[in-house]
This record gives C-alpha cells, structure tokens and sequence, in this order.
C-alpha cells in the first residue's frame, strides 16, 4: 500500500467464512498516481475472494470516473495485495484451528 | 459525513464516503 498511494482496508469484519468481502478504498498519496484522482473520499465495495478479479474491479473504478485508465494497474495491485493479505490470514486461522 | 453511491453497468455497487480524518496519513 506505501508504493501504491492507495490504501485498501477491510469495511467490515472477516469472519473467514464469507466469499464475499466488503472492503474500503481511498487515496492516501495522490502524488503517486500518473493521473488525477476523482476527488472523492473512500470507495467502498463488496469483493468475492474466490470469483472475482481484482483488475475487474480496477476497470470498474476507471469506468465509473473514480480513477483515470493509467492508474487501473496500480488500483488493480492495491486490491489483489489486500485480497493475498485476506487469503493468507484466513489460512493462517485454518491451521492455527487445526 | 453524506455518502454517495455509484453503480456501474456491471452491477457493483460503489459507496463513496468522506474517509474519516484518523485513517489520514500525517503530513
């Protein structure tokens, strides 16, 4: 999230059961962006962990006027790292459960 | 704060809120 300028956080709590996630972004360094950001505040969505794609959800946010199509990649890195954040611990639970 | 909502052809639905102040990075 440092590298990025973006910061991706959980907008509710991971139970490690649901597929589906809600989760926030929001702009923290507009300076590492190649464009303009949409000026706006955090972006909250729902992710599936198992079905979905986080350069979907990318395109979606260029789409919808949030981020211009040159930071799609970078918006795209910041949820797949959170998602592979996500993932890990829930592993990390299993085993400890077991 | 006042939140917004966005939804894209796709279907999702996108929230947009004031990020609250203690989540900002200090200067």
């Amino acid at each position: 999230a440092e590298e990025t300028g973006l910061r991706v956080e959980l907008a509710e709590e991971d139970d490690g059961s649901k597929d589906s996630i809600a989760m926030r972004l929001w702009v923290e360094d507009p300076k590492k962006l190649k464009g303009k950001p949409k000026d706006n505040g955090a972006i909250e969505f729902s992710f599936d962990l198992n079905k979905e794609n986080p350069d979907d959800v990318a395109q979606e946010m260029v789409d919808s006027g949030f981020f211009q199509e040159c930071d799609s990649k970078t918006v795209a890195k910041s949820i797949r790292d959170r998602v592979a954040l996500i993932k890990w611990r829930r592993e990390r639970c299993q085993q400890v459960n077991v | 704060g006042s939140a917004t909502q966005v939804v894209h052809s796709a279907g999702r639905r996108f929230i947009v809120s004031p990020v609250p102040e203690s989540r900002l990075r200090e200067p």
